[in-house]
């Protein structure tokens, strides 16, 4: 508001200035000459006067690229251009905007004070930022990703340059990057949800945050841009509304984690837990390749090898690579100081009877169960057993891990829960099954045990059918998932084979023999 | 049994929806996720040439992005000033280089053009580029193939290798079309 | 169940669907030889 009159004239002469500088064939040298003299043309113009000024300067600049962009699609709508258009038309006045802006970032103050170069670049990030989402809001359907994309994408570009000046605030600049990425985050510019996976999954993007930045301090921030996704395409992938854009973007999002999983699944094995929290169960094959992640210092042994001893695993007693911060997912309340204390008294019983109702959501359609909280007490009570079992100088079993404070609560979850209770119930043991650990470990002792004492069939058949929906799906399959599986068909001990639903029709039968076969 | 979609029952159902409603199985089910066009078997990292979520192909080498000296680069102002390119004046090695890096392109077509007029032919099963070994007699000629020595453009080792072969006519491509608008 | 909210955020993804990005948008401007995308015979080499 209030620019002062003629800074929209004075700032358009200047953007097309700066364009003509740009044109004309230049060395680095010329480029760094010209932009000096550029400067001061912008003192004259007592665009740098002040704070105040800069900013008023970048978000009309910003403007005049966005509708240049909007103007340029316009026209090739009204007049569709006889050869396929080159693109590069579209990218000209952002290119040289955000040319400008990097070298003003890069050229204010003197490289031993990064404060002012972080402020700028957080001002037009902000300003980028701002006016996506007041077209987003304006344009409606209308609403063009181009040239938001390109600014940031460019942006981002230069201020990754292998230069000494950006060494020293590489960090800083992925965090601004960041946190602008959540700021105009699918949930908040629907959109904007392809470019921003698109910017999300760059190739200079990906190498920064994880692979670059020391000590993997981009990968929190990384962790955080992927359950914006997961969030945004919950709703739709759990209603399985799988129209083509959203299973376009689906798509795209699978084939994102099949990098990952790839080149860093160490990532996905530490930020697994919150993944799965957001993703919906239907999704089973993104889940399980989530879960596929081990250590590629690990060798897997095979699953399917004859008389596999998993707990003479060297690896089996180790905890999990990430640290889950309880106070995150259980944070403090009446109920996790019940739960503590039935824990560690394994009384009063009454708490097992309000079990269910401590995990129930009254009022929310669609939803009768609080998902993410059965999940945070599943994995703490799992893994405060494995600390008890482990304080008796034992190692988890089937008999150490039974007749506890902790296997109450499980048998609780199988005795007192309906089917749909059940059902996330066992979900969460499962999303547990992963590389060999201490947790997949018991986990899959658990999940064999229930099925061994189930006090009835219903239960085995929900153990049962909840393994097989994870192991008919498309690869890949996680190690525990395998294994578990593999142990409860071939040990007689769990009658696998009498059961009834084990024969009740001809695919499901053959999916079982099939499934052995492959196994034994 | 369980009667509802959490038991065994409700599983066989969907199973069984997806002969009818794959997209609703497409989540489930999944897909085959070596099909999505990355290299899963790589030895080496794919996030450097991965192309984006809705790419089929990982980046060329020339749409990486990598510090090149502004004198490299050919400024806007004098690009429409350039000679356009002619293929007809370069040399094979460098129309070979246009086939097999700008795939994709109009260019890996015309380049395709290009060795055409010049006598090289795709082999489609093979492909690969063969010409006439010149001086090597042909051992056998029939109306559907013949059998003798030729050149063969070998991409790894980049160089031309004779190979004695048995040609068969309706394997070779014929002239590249390149589309209306170039 | 999908809500009012979700509809409108389907719409707006929908019509980003249309105009999807284009691997150039990802890339540096290359004014020489810029990208001309076109289906080439799959006996071609794609990679």
């Amino acid at each position: 508001y209030d620019d002062p009159p003629g800074l929209q004239d004075k700032t358009e002469n200047l953007l097309r200035e700066w364009r003509n500088v740009l044109l004309s064939p230049l060395t680095e040298i010329e480029i760094a000459q010209n932009f000096n003299l550029y400067v001061h043309r912008m003192n004259m113009n007592g665009i740098l006067k002040s704070d105040d000024m800069i900013t008023r300067f970048f978000r009309i600049a910003t403007q005049k690229c966005i509708e240049n962009v909007y103007q340029l699609l316009n026209d090739d709508r009204v007049n569709p251009p006889p050869t396929p258009v080159k693109k590069e038309k579209y990218y000209s006045m952002c290119d040289s905007f955000i040319k400008l802006v990097s070298l003003l970032i890069k050229n204010t103050a003197d490289s031993g004070n990064p404060t002012p170069k972080l402020n700028l670049l957080n001002k037009i990030l902000g300003i980028i930022a701002g006016w996506l989402l007041t077209d987003h809001e304006e344009h409606g359907s209308n609403f063009q990703q181009l040239p938001y994309h390109r600014l940031l994408l460019v942006l981002f570009l230069d201020m990754n340059m292998a230069e000494p000046v950006l060494e020293t605030i590489n960090y800083q600049v992925l965090t601004a990057f960041c946190h602008t990425l959540r700021i105009i985050r699918p949930n908040n510019a629907s959109g904007f949800c392809y470019a921003w996976l698109e910017l999300v999954a760059h190739r200079a993007f990906i190498n920064r945050v994880l692979a670059v930045t020391p000590q993997q301090k981009g990968w929190g921030m990384y962790s955080t841009l992927l359950i914006d996704l997961f969030k945004y395409l919950d709703p739709f992938l759990r209603n399985t509304e799988l129209a083509a854009p959203v299973m376009m973007l689906y798509k795209g999002t699978l084939k994102v984690l099949l990098v990952l999983l790839h080149d860093f699944p160490e990532f996905l094995c530490d930020y697994h837990y919150g993944f799965c929290d957001e993703i919906p169960p239907n999704c089973i094959q993104m889940r399980n390749l989530i879960l596929s992640a081990f250590p590629r210092n690990m060798r897997l042994p095979d699953p399917f090898t004859p008389n596999l001893k998993v707990d003479l695993l060297a690896e089996i007693s180790l905890p999990p690579r990430a640290v889950i911060n309880y106070a995150t997912i259980l944070p403090s309340s009446q109920f996790k100081k019940d739960l503590d204390a039935y824990l560690k008294a394994r009384a009063p019983v009454t708490f097992l009877s309000e079990l269910r109702s401590n995990m129930q959501v009254l009022n929310d359609p669609g939803r009768r169960y609080n998902s993410q909280l059965m999940n945070a007490v599943v994995l703490y009570v799992g893994t405060q057993a494995i600390a008890h079992i482990r304080s008796k100088g034992q190692t988890p079993n089937m008999s150490t891990i039974a007749h506890s404070a902790h296997m109450d609560i499980f048998q609780n979850f199988t005795v007192d829960f309906d089917f749909e209770g059940r059902y996330l119930f066992l979900n969460a043991i499962a999303n547990q099954l992963r590389y060999p650990n201490s947790h997949t470990h018991y986990f899959s002792c658990c999940l064999l045990y229930l099925f061994a004492e189930a006090n009835s069939e219903a239960v085995q058949e929900q153990i049962t059918r909840m393994l097989l929906e994870r192991l008919i799906v498309n690869r890949p399959h996680p190690w525990g998932l395998l294994v578990t599986f593999i142990e409860l068909i071939k040990n007689p001990i769990y009658k696998f084979w009498t059961h009834e639903f084990v024969h009740c029709a001809p695919e499901i039968k053959k999916l079982f023999e099939s499934v052995a076969r492959s196994c034994i | 049994m369980i009667p509802n979609q959490f038991g065994i029952v409700g599983l066989l159902t969907f199973i069984r929806a997806a002969e009818t409603d794959p997209s609703l199985v497409s989540l489930a089910l999944g897909q085959d996720l070596t099909a999505l066009g990355l290299n899963l078997n790589s030895p080496d990292n794919l996030y450097l040439t991965f192309a984006g979520p809705w790419a089929d192909t990982p980046c060329r080498p020339q749409d990486l992005d990598y510090h090149v000296p502004p004198e490299y680069l050919i400024n806007g102002s004098i690009r429409e000033k350039l000679a356009p390119l002619r293929l007809s004046r370069y040399k094979e090695d460098l129309l070979f280089y246009l086939f097999y890096c700008f795939v994709g392109d109009v260019l890996q077509i015309a380049a395709a053009a290009e060795l055409y007029n010049r006598e090289w032919r795709y082999h489609m099963e093979e492909k690969v580029w063969i010409s006439q070994a010149p001086g090597m007699p042909m051992v056998e000629k029939t109306t559907t193939y013949e059998r003798g020595t030729y050149y063969f453009f070998d991409a790894h080792n980049w160089r031309k290798v004779a190979k004695e072969f048995h040609l068969d006519y309706s394997k070779l491509e014929g002239r590249p079309q390149l589309p209306p608008h170039v | 169940p999908l809500n009012s909210e979700h509809q409108l955020q389907f719409q707006m993804m929908e019509a980003a669907f249309y105009h999807m990005p284009h691997p150039s948008d990802s890339e540096r401007t290359r004014l020489y030889l810029p990208r001309n995308i076109c289906q080439t015979p799959i006996y071609y080499n794609q990679v």
